[in-house]
């Protein structure tokens, strides 16, 4: 069977459903004062997920309004400064409304996930990090 | 502040894979 971490290289959907593998690439990011970048987009996936389990609107809006203070208020954030100016107003808005939609965040992850697959993603396949651990 | 802190890592630790 192919080692889990030749697949790491096949693409990063494949590093990211991998525990090691995701374990390795914060180690990397963490390096290179990004770690941010995978903490966001997991908290992304988990936000979204939090719908399909009945969980009360509460704890909802104190996650958005958690992963909002956390990730995207401060424009210097290497988060923040990965997205789009009309994505952060759009997440602004929402929960400024308190108009909070299992979707919000979407189009950030994205933006934030195109970033990686083009850029910290390909450095890390190149890194000594994972060199030295194949 | 804390439970803030809380809330979003076990969000984050929920969106990863569980080990194989």
């Amino acid at each position: 069977p192919t080692p889990p971490y030749l697949k790491w290289a096949e693409s990063l959907h494949s590093l990211l459903d991998d525990q090691d593998g995701i374990h390795l690439f914060r180690t990397f990011l963490k390096q290179e004062d990004c770690a941010d970048l995978l903490d966001f987009w997991f908290a992304c996936s988990g936000f979204r997920k939090l719908e399909a389990n009945e969980c009360n609107e509460e704890k909802k809006l104190k996650l958005a309004k958690a992963i909002y203070k956390k990730y995207i208020l401060d424009n210097n954030g290497i988060v923040s400064r990965q997205i789009k100016p009309a994505t952060k107003s759009f997440i602004k808005d929402c929960v400024m409304k308190l108009h909070i939609d299992p979707a919000m965040f979407d189009q950030a992850q994205t933006e934030i996930q195109t970033m990686m697959e083009e850029n910290t993603y390909p450095v890390f396949l190149k890194s000594d990090i994972y060199l030295e651990y194949t | 502040i804390d439970s803030e802190d809380d809330l979003l890592q076990e969000c984050i630790t929920s969106a990863m894979p569980k080990k194989k």
